[in-house]
């Protein structure tokens, strides 16, 4: 597997906080969980209306949804396990020897 | 030669050097390529030289690809971009007027410590792999390190933050070493682009603050023309305007500072797509990809030859 199969489980979660109070829980939430935030470009571009698209680790995945799910938050998962994307997604073999 | 070489597989840094140099002893009379200086580990920051060599004078357009590391489609892109113009400089009219009357700079890979960490380690590595004295995380964010607005609205003063701004402006070397190089051209540089991923969207200045630019007309026309062209190939629509409403307020971008140092046309584009890979965009989607943006980047560049001043 590429990168030591480290991304297996992990997804990539989209919110758009429909209010400020919203933004503000869910930059405290991707703070706490560390998560790597594909968009914007940093926690402090979250507010009232970005698209906000998460990268959260497979351990932290269940944390976030459960957050966003008590928060009423509507969320979409866009990737549902990235390993599984990242491999089908470039021509493996010749991947894997040219890396 | 042009035609062994793959374009639309994602390529390591190793193998775009080598590229690059081989097209270099092939293609001199089109292409030349040379370093503007040595990145924070000690590699090469190479920018290829791209048009018809001419004793008159040339303006220029600056293209520098993959600022960020783990946007990978942008240095697909910049190659796809040169392979296209040597492929059809004799058989495509505009493609000839392009080189014949312009200089293309391209850097195929702006952060090339991070796009090599991507490779190796951290598929989803974003900065630069600079050090940082005081604490334990690495890198600094060369799209925040510019001197414009630096580290106001947008950017982070923490190192471990992903838009961290560094620890003072041009702090990177390869933000240094490509500001040295347009400063020292700007007089001749009529345009400057930067390609990103992902959003679908063509930006002109500002980030930094919601205001409009004096020269918007010609630039916003451009960027209208740009999207219309793209979106003709496999119609796909991109948004287009000014970087701090379209997409989100930031500071110390190059594209601002490239504005701000007397560059007239600057454009930031976010590539392909809107989130259903982000940034692991199929290599199956590299040519659909770089032929829509191709033609976006011929319409912007013979916009700006013929209409505006």
């Amino acid at each position: 597997h590429l990168y030591g199969n480290r991304y297996a489980g992990d997804k990539v979660i989209r919110f758009i906080p429909n209010t400020e109070e919203e933004a503000f829980v869910l930059k405290k939430i991707c703070h706490q969980l560390k998560v790597d935030l594909w968009q914007p470009g940093g926690v402090s571009q979250i507010s009232q209306g970005t698209v906000t698209d998460v990268h959260v680790p497979h351990n932290g995945s269940r944390t976030l949804l459960t957050f966003l799910e008590e928060a009423n938050i509507q969320y979409k998962i866009l990737i549902e396990d990235l390993q599984k994307v990242l491999e089908k997604g470039s021509s493996l073999p010749a991947w894997r020897s040219r890396r | 030669s042009l035609s062994g070489y793959n374009y639309e597989v994602y390529h390591s840094l190793e193998e775009i050097q080598n590229w690059m140099h081989h097209l270099n002893k092939t293609h001199s009379g089109l292409i030349h390529m040379f370093s503007i200086g040595k990145s924070y580990e000690g590699r090469s920051l190479y920018v290829l030289k791209l048009g018809r060599r001419s004793r008159s004078y040339k303006r220029a357009v600056w293209m520098d690809c993959g600022i960020h590391a783990r946007e990978w489609i942008g240095p697909a892109f910049c190659q796809w971009f040169v392979k296209e113009a040597l492929l059809t400089y004799r058989s495509d009219p505009t493609m000839r007027k392009m080189l014949n009357h312009l200089y293309f700079y391209i850097m195929p890979v702006f952060n090339v410590d991070g796009y090599h960490f991507s490779w190796t380690n951290d598929r989803f590595w974003r900065k630069t792999r600079s050090r940082n004295s005081r604490f334990r995380c690495r890198g600094v964010d060369a799209n925040r390190n510019w001197r414009v607005k630096w580290c106001d609205e947008g950017a982070s003063m923490h190192p471990c933050d992903d838009t961290y701004c560094g620890p003072f402006p041009e702090s990177e070397p390869e933000v240094k070493a490509v500001a040295n190089f347009l400063r020292k051209h700007r007089k001749h540089i009529t345009a400057y682009l930067s390609f990103h991923a992902y959003a679908q969207m063509l930006l002109y200045p500002y980030s930094y603050k919601y205001a409009t630019i004096p020269n918007f007309s010609c630039v916003e026309s451009a960027a209208y023309k740009a999207v219309n062209a793209l979106r003709s190939v496999h119609g796909v629509q991109y948004r287009y305007g000014p970087a701090s409403s379209t997409l989100y307020v930031s500071s110390g971008s190059s594209m601002d500072w490239a504005y701000k140092n007397g560059i007239p046309y600057t454009f930031a584009f976010e590539l392909r797509d809107t989130g259903h890979f982000g940034f692991l965009l199929p290599e199956t989607l590299i040519k659909p990809t770089c032929t829509e943006t191709m033609l976006a980047v011929k319409n912007i560049t013979m916009h700006l030859l013929k209409k505006c001043p």
